[in-house]
């Protein structure tokens, strides 16, 4: 996975940090500071979509069982998503003022790819 | 990536290239936690939590390590620390702190409020109470061994009966927390909606070993009881694997 450095245009992860305290969560949120919202952006040409490895997800699967029967369902558009997202553990107060830990999957995208 | 003024913007899927006002994908974002947290809105804090309180109770929790940025660690089989990515079930822990209304000398009403609302397909797989026993500076008259016995007793909320929950045998040396197992009583609330969790403990032999279970008390803000509640998505309860 390619990281959003300005210079390319092909998909990549742009990383994207809130800081709790800045946002006003931190009276509730109890950790972690802040969230890594990051999310992917840029372009999928023809020669990156589906290929092996680069991006092996679901969607590329189901795409190029597609393009094996004949069919292109997109034109040559693919799509630059998430392609290993993590796991975050929150803590935080609720409305009854207990302490909730939560590991909530997939929260952190961590690489993306074209699919 | 922006096109150039001569250049006709690239035919592309909706994720690539457009990128959102930043407030506007801030307030994305913010939906986003609080849509997988199942909250409706952020909860309302009006006041602080004694940090003693909450201190001791997070020591307590034996769950795996959180990262800086919030990421887990769960430990591996051989003992080392991995990250962990591909944790596939949402687990909650929730630690509840005592209220108490009722007070005397050898038994004592305890109140916790563990709502189940916007969460309500938690399943409870585990949840203690964990209380501290205190040896007084002139208990060391009858031997270093003090068995006293703590029964813990569940209360309808709407009647007065009640029914044991746990009968167990303390055999204190020192002052030092135990925990007592209200799994059925807890997952039985949260199946029935309801929040307000009542229970009375007793303790049998106390004030012959002049042993202390520590309450609610203001000074004792980090010795305050408190209920661990450990949980997952119901929905996964019986889940069948095929890899």
């Amino acid at each position: 996975g390619l990281e959003c450095d300005g210079r390319t245009s092909l998909c990549c992860r742009q990383q994207f940090y809130i800081d709790f305290r800045l946002i006003g969560w931190n009276d509730w949120i109890i950790a972690p500071s802040g969230y890594y919202g990051n999310y992917c952006e840029g372009s999928c040409p023809a020669y990156l979509a589906g290929v092996p490895g680069s991006a092996s997800s679901f969607h590329t699967a189901v795409v190029n069982q597609y393009r094996m029967r004949g069919l292109n369902p997109g034109a040559v558009n693919s799509c630059c998503i998430p392609t290993k997202l993590s796991t975050m553990s929150m803590l935080y107060f609720d409305d009854e003022y207990n302490i909730v830990k939560r590991d909530v999957p997939n929260m952190i995208v961590e690489e993306c790819g074209c699919a | 990536s922006p096109a150039r003024p001569t250049e006709q913007p690239q035919d592309t899927c909706s994720s690539c290239g457009s990128r959102a006002p930043e407030r506007d994908f801030l307030e994305a974002v913010k939906r986003h936690i609080l849509s997988r947290l199942q909250l409706r809105q952020r909860p309302n804090i009006t006041h602080a939590v004694p940090k003693a309180a909450m201190v001791t109770a997070l020591r307590k929790l034996h769950a795996g390590k959180v990262r800086e940025d919030g990421r887990v660690e769960i430990p591996s089989l051989d003992g080392h620390a991995t990250p962990g990515p591909d944790l596939q079930e949402q687990s909650s822990e929730i630690i509840s702190f005592a209220e108490t209304d009722d007070l005397t000398a050898s038994r004592v009403r305890l109140a916790f409020m563990i709502s189940n609302e916007g969460n309500q397909n938690l399943f409870v797989f585990q949840a203690n109470l964990w209380l501290y026993l205190k040896l007084l500076p002139y208990s060391s008259g009858k031997g270093s061994r003090r068995k006293v016995r703590v029964k813990v007793h569940f209360q309808e909320p709407d009647n007065s009966s009640r029914w044991n929950l746990v009968d167990k045998k303390v055999d204190l040396k020192r002052s030092a927390w135990h925990t007592f197992p209200l799994t059925a009583a807890v997952r039985e609330l949260f199946e029935k909606r309801e929040r307000r969790l009542n229970l009375e403990v007793q303790c049998e032999g106390c004030e012959d070993y002049a042993v202390v279970p520590v309450y609610v008390e203001p000074g004792e803000e980090s010795h305050r009881p408190f209920l661990v509640v450990r949980a997952r998505q119901a929905d996964n309860r019986h889940r069948i694997r095929k890899r």
